[in-house]
């Protein structure tokens, strides 16, 4: 199991569509402020069912659309979609690779597709559970936060990875 | 249900413990098991109240982190530092991954807050996992970048965009 | 006490504006005051529901911050990266310090999220308000410690005690 | 008005005297993770009055004085003293250089005093008022608070600097 690509457009900052191929080993992603490095991490938490807005750092769905700039008009639609490797069938799905797609338009309709057929929210939820919990993506800012929990929401952390 | 999560409780208190070492080249630490009746430990500055750990039939109520740094003593994590509370999140982090190896994991920024010698440490914690779990790591930082075998620079175009370039890492050193 | 907070206020605005745009190398900033009854700005993406600033007579209930960085659209700040955070709020520091200067203002690890050309222009805004204010910048980052005439060493002894050394910019620089 | 010096002795990590001199223009602090930088800035909020153990990243007066080490005893007194050049009269004191200074006992007693004379909690806070708010010192991590606050929150730094 591991990842294959990332493929983006519309979303935040990424108006064209931009492919990135995941290796095996460490990947690092660098660049200038603002360029658009933890809009990715918010592309891969997205397609993955993120519904916490404050977790992708806006309000509502219309803001995590491209919304263009003083030489580019804004994006009718957003798309993500995140292709693994499934030859070891880790996702419970009987194919060797399997892509999890999300769109939304702006005015808030959202759809989901696995290997592009139609499927709901929690279909693509429980297909992505045996990728981790919580704590597969740390936020910017975020890096303590498991020490500033109370003893008790810290118990949580466990209860994901168990 | 709570078996499971003991179980998974206790494997990754073992690879906290080695994990924490590890990172900080040295000194302990510990995750404790707080019940319902303790006093917490966080409380008390590591202090332990519990007797044998089997035997202790009370429900759990969460987890604690004890955490000595090399050369010093045990206290509240309150008072470390930010790199230091960095590597000791780190240290958790590793330890789940290890005991429940995840395929890929994203870190933005993790190692904003580590000078050089504890960014060294965390990059080779790093490789040694990549076998296992893809990272793929959000950095400003020289030292991390030196553990990627896959190197991408984002750039803000003029047209607001973002662009993506596959680089070598030898290019990102010549460019400063 | 309500004069001499508005007479504050928009001193301050005009100062966050321009203390923006340099630290942005471009861009335009405001503030603006949210009134009983209105909906916030922060909410509606920098759409001023306020018409003329001077005849508001409804009590003011808060401080609202639109940014717009270089190139870009304006935007509710959550969507600002950390870089842009940062510089947002020094620019709303140094804003406050230009209309009251404190004698001195001590920043922790203030530019952490900071890439090397916004630390050069944070830097050079150091510099400029240096005579007035004293800082103390703590820093893991070489490019804000050119900005320094006094440097500080700090280091962790056997005895677990800290120890201080005067050191010397070029001493720095050969460390390394 | 400027500051001259910092004297640590017994506080956090600072076991042994320590007097950093203070010039114009800008100050670097620099040093390895843990070695102490933040608590020379925990050091200068205590001895102008703060009571919040949270921003000095403790529960309680004792964990402000050295807890010792392996090849150290803890120590018994903290103390912290800060002084000023005072010739513009910015502080309304009577003095051409002043001088705060606090002690504390692991006890959890606290005196104060000006200039070596001892004073209450509240004559700290009075005589250092002009010496700017909230806002003077920034704490690790806490840089982008003005953005994470709600614009009701945030009027309240307006205040303070007004
Ligand atoms: N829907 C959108 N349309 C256009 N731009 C957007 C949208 N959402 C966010 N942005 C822009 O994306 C930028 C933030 O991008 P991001 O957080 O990925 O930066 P970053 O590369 O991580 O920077 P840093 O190094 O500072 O963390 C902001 O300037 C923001 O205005
Ligand atoms: N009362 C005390 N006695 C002894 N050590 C203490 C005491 N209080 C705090 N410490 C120690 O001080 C250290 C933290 O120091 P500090 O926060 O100043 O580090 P720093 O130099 O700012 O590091 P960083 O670069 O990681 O932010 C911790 O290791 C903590 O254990
Ligand atoms: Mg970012
Ligand atoms: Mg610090």
């Amino acid at each position: 199991m591991h990842l294959k690509r990332l493929e983006i457009q519309g979303f935040k900052t990424f108006a064209s569509r931009t492919v990135i191929d995941f290796r095996h080993g460490v990947t690092a992603i660098v660049g200038p402020n603002g360029s658009g490095k933890s809009n990715i991490s918010d592309a891969v938490r997205w397609v993955m069912g993120e519904q916490s807005f404050a977790t992708l750092r806006c309000k509502r769905t219309e803001e995590l659309l491209f919304s263009g700039g003083p030489r580019r008009a804004p994006a009718g639609l957003a798309e993500v979609s995140l292709t693994f490797d499934n030859s070891d069938r880790l996702l419970p799905l009987d194919f060797d690779e399997v892509t999890f797609t999300r769109r939304a338009t702006r005015a808030g309709d959202n759809e989901y597709f696995i290997n592009r057929a139609k499927v709901r929210l929690r279909d693509i939820l429980e297909a992505s559970e045996p990728l981790g919990g919580s704590y597969t993506i740390i936020n910017q800012g975020l890096v303590d936060t498991a020490l500033t929990l109370r003893p008790e929401e810290r118990r949580r952390l466990f209860e994901d990875a168990a | 249900m709570a078996e499971r999560f003991l179980t998974t409780f206790e494997a990754v208190a073992v690879e906290f413990e080695r994990s924490f070492t590890q990172l900080f080249g040295g000194g302990t630490a510990q995750l404790r098991l707080v019940r319902e009746g303790d006093d917490s430990q966080e409380a008390n500055n590591g202090h332990s109240a519990n007797g044998a750990f089997d035997f202790d039939k009370r429900p759990v109520t969460g987890v604690e982190i004890i955490a000595r740094p090399p050369g010093k003593r045990s206290q509240n994590i309150s008072l470390l530092s930010g790199g230091e509370r960095t590597l000791t999140a780190a240290a958790l982090l590793l330890a789940i991954l290890r005991v429940n190896p995840s395929p890929f994991c994203i870190l933005d920024e993790m190692d904003a807050a580590l000078d050089e010698s504890n960014v060294g440490r965390f990059r080779e914690a790093l490789l040694e996992m990549s076998e296992r779990t893809q990272f793929i790591v959000i950095t400003h930082n020289r030292g991390t970048i030196e553990a990627a075998s896959t190197l991408y620079g984002i750039s803000m175009g003029d047209d607001s965009a973002s662009r993506v370039i596959s680089l070598k890492l030898e290019e990102l050193v010549e460019q400063d």
